[in-house]
């Protein structure tokens, strides 16, 4: 795992809780907003299994500590989107809580009612996008989370150690979660 | 004795990407090439922090900096090290990604003297 430089984390006290908000403006249209919201909540689940950190969603967008939305090209901040994959998403590092996604992707959160060749599983990016918001840089585990890249039509949800210990680094352990209790396949890669 | 027929072996990359997909042509370059497209590689390493800016990035020459930049590139993605524009690099690199820079130690060249 890595961090970006200064090793940025949100500052305020632990236990604690942040706050995200989808933009009102920039949504897609190929998928419901109480899909998007759903997929989001998952993701931010396991993240918050792993780490004292509790997300919950406000309708005040402005004031929200995460700001989650779906941009086309060019959106005024620096890093512009390119269309059809390429580059799916960023999410910037601590406590800036931008979380952007490109337009342009054929979003899906099924890939049994999504049969597009190009569909990209929106909870596996907004799982990665969560992990650089709350601070992790790109990991170069395979296996992980927050390793760069991503197949269309592929899945990568469950966090692994390389992502767990990572985050727990910066946050401690949620109190609740037990290395011991993962699966085989998510201990693996850090043997 | 017959002369064997002459095989011809054609490698393709999936296409995943309209952004990064010219970058098939560019399959089993090395040092020394010179062919067009080099320069937009470089765009793509020195946009994920592999490359370092210089006055010979906008060129397409396969310098000695750009082969540094490649087996940085595929050591820390884990691929097999060649140095090359191998199948297995231009695949990785048209794949979709996050936008985000892979986080490296900073770039440092030296000037050797030979």
């Amino acid at each position: 795992y890595n961090y970006f430089k200064g090793k940025p984390r949100w500052s305020r006290a632990i236990p604690t809780t942040l706050t995200y908000a989808f933009s009102p403006n920039y949504i897609v249209s190929n998928l419901k907003l109480s899909d998007i919201k759903v997929t989001f909540r998952q993701a931010f689940s396991r993240w918050s299994a792993v780490i004292p950190l509790n997300f919950t969603e406000t309708e005040d967008y402005g004031f929200s500590d995460i700001k989650i939305g779906f941009y086309s090209g060019d959106h005024d901040d620096g890093e512009p989107f390119d269309g059809v994959l390429g580059v799916l998403a960023h999410g910037f590092s601590p406590e800036s809580g931008k979380l952007h996604l490109d337009a342009a992707e054929t979003w899906a959160v099924d890939f049994e009612s999504e049969k597009s060749g190009v569909a990209i599983d929106l909870e596996s990016v907004a799982t990665h996008e969560i992990g650089h918001v709350l601070g992790l840089a790109h990991s170069f585990v395979k296996e992980s989370v927050m390793y760069p890249s991503l197949k269309p039509r592929e899945k990568k949800l469950d966090l692994k150690v390389d992502d767990i210990e990572g985050i727990q680094e910066l946050y401690g352990s949620n109190p609740k979660f037990n290395m011991e209790s993962l699966s085989q396949s998510d201990t693996s890669s850090s043997n | 004795r017959r002369t064997p027929l002459e095989t011809t072996t054609i490698t393709t990359v999936d296409h995943h990407n309209s952004t990064w997909h010219e970058f098939e042509n560019l399959l089993d370059t090395s040092k020394g090439s010179h062919v067009s497209g080099i320069s937009e590689v470089k765009k793509y390493l020195q946009r994920f922090g592999y490359l370092k800016f210089s006055n010979t990035s906008s060129s397409d020459k396969f310098d000695n900096e750009f082969e540094v930049a490649v087996t940085r590139y595929q050591r820390k993605l884990g691929l097999t090290v060649t140095g090359n524009l191998d199948y297995e690099t231009i695949s990785q690199m048209t794949l979709p990604r996050c936008g985000m820079r892979d986080t490296l130690p900073p770039l440092k060249f030296h000037a050797i003297q030979h």
